[in-house]
């Protein structure tokens, strides 16, 4: 097969009531069960579209509001896919695992590829000196069954979030992939992209032409949207990626999508209901029998050029916990440099008209962000403030009417792996004929 | 090269090298 159909559910999550203690395993699968009647329907739908695979979200057949203790009942025993085992003809095989059974018959029944986020538990003793207090591990799991309803894929989610203590830390990486008669797919779950180990080494190592992403993504404006995100995640590795997202507008989680390496095929951001949604996409088996991503020097352009003069100061300010260094775009047209330790930003643009009540800023970030999980960063970007008041540079902010006719951005980075998005006003996706990447690491608007 | 109103534009970099021990792994998760 040359392309196939792929399809991914953004799911509006039913959420258990907030307990201290254990519910009973049948409340437990009762819950459960109301999820994955409302995945059952956009499955369905998804294979009558013509689907070949389809994703749902991390956490999204019971949600997140679990301390270890309280999500143990909705946890199942999920062996490794060696096993060669079809649930849906086999289910009390390994022991009761009536999510595994459902999910199995649906891929069966319905000649679907089937990926889904559960829990895992995996018994420990005190031979084992990791074995936490109460004699078992619990994983973050995603699942994937094929189009005969076979368990295909296991994988444990290996870069936890902060706030996910209901869950352990596997020892090793994964690299979990799985052959298909469309292509190769790789498997990791949502803050993982952050990573280096499984992300990107799972690309590179693997060889694998389609990631599948479940996640349960808020989106922290301005930077970190699931969209924009995901989608150059995808360019920039040169791989598809389905990427799932949970639904619930009051925890800001909602972008999902499908994203090929040359384009946005489509996607969902959704702030205004409380539904799910399906997205179907045709896209390329293999994508890197068509194209490999051009090689970028990300910081061959910046290197070269003396740092352009504000004759104004910086001042700092805050996006997301990291302290940036900013400074005020005057005037209708310019040239900036902003630096922060070993990385200099530099931006050339000209605005359609210059506006009073716009403040635009140059920043830049060159440090560690340590809330939620530590990663390393450097960033460069041009943002609107939310208000005049220099002060709210890097609070979100909804709207811009001031318009670029042109732009030009660069950095000093050490590093290859740098993610260019460009987000406009109502949170919409710049598309790739708006602008481009070139070789010497600039990202500028195109005509 | 219609003229875009942008919100936010940026260059997101990733510096792996320079990241602390399993990223994402809190303290004493294991322990």
């Amino acid at each position: 097969m040359d392309t196939f159909i792929a399809a991914v559910y953004e799911h509006a999550v039913i959420l258990p009531n907030k307990t201290e203690s254990p519910v009973s395993t049948e409340e437990a699968l009762l819950l459960i069960n109301k999820n994955i009647d409302i995945l059952e329907s956009a499955i369905k739908l998804a294979a009558r579209q013509g689907a070949h695979i389809i994703v749902t979200p991390e956490d999204g057949i019971y949600g997140w509001i679990f301390t270890r203790e309280t999500i143990y009942p909705y946890l199942e025993d999920i062996p490794d896919p060696e096993v060669n085992w079809i649930p849906c003809r086999d289910p009390r095989r390994f022991g009761y695992t009536p999510v595994q059974e459902r999910l199995s018959c649906l891929a069966k029944e319905n000649s679907i590829y089937i990926m889904a986020n559960i829990g895992d538990k995996k018994p420990c003793n005190a031979t084992d000196p990791h074995c936490p207090p109460d004699g078992r591990y619990q994983y973050n799991t995603n699942v994937v069954f094929d189009s005969k309803g076979r368990l295909t894929a296991r994988y444990h989610k290996y870069n936890l979030f902060e706030p996910e203590i209901q869950f352990d830390f596997p020892k090793d990486s994964e690299l979990v992939t799985f052959d298909t008669p469309f292509g190769k797919f790789g498997i990791f779950t949502c803050f993982d992209i952050f990573s280096y180990d499984p992300a990107v080494v799972v690309v590179k190592d693997t060889q694998v032409d389609s990631v599948l992403l479940p996640t349960a993504w808020y989106n922290t404006l301005p930077l970190l949207s699931a969209v924009p995100f995901h989608s150059v995640w995808a360019r920039a590795m040169g791989v598809n990626v389905l990427a799932a997202n949970t639904h619930n507008t009051s925890m800001h989680m909602t972008g999902s999508g499908i994203y090929s390496p040359e384009a946005v095929r489509v996607y969902h951001y959704d702030m205004e209901t409380e539904s799910g949604q399906l997205l179907l996409s045709e896209l390329r088996s293999r994508p890197r029998q068509h194209a490999t991503p051009a090689e970028v020097n990300w910081s061959a352009y910046a290197r070269t050029v003396k740092p352009f003069s504000s004759g104004q100061a910086d001042f700092p300010g805050k996006i997301y916990f990291d302290e940036f260094s900013f400074t005020k775009l005057t005037g209708s047209a310019g040239n900036y440099t902003v630096c922060q330790k070993d990385l200099c930003c530099h931006l050339t643009y000209k605005m359609s008209e210059s506006r009073m009540d716009e403040v635009y800023v140059l920043g830049a970030f060159d440090g560690l962000h340590t809330v939620e999980g530590q990663y390393y960063l450097q960033i460069c970007t041009l943002l609107k403030c939310q208000t005049t008041n220099s002060r709210t540079c890097g609070e979100p902010v909804g709207s811009a009417f001031t318009k670029f006719e042109e732009f030009s951005l660069s950095g000093t980075f050490r590093t290859k792996y740098v993610f260019p998005q460009i987000v406009l006003s109502g949170s919409q996706l710049a598309l790739e004929r708006y602008y481009e990447v070139s070789r010497d690491g600039r990202l500028r608007s195109r005509g | 090269g219609a003229p875009l109103p942008i919100l936010v534009m940026a260059l997101y970099g990733r510096v792996f090298e320079r990241d602390p021990p399993r990223l994402g792994q809190g303290p004493g998760k294991l322990q």
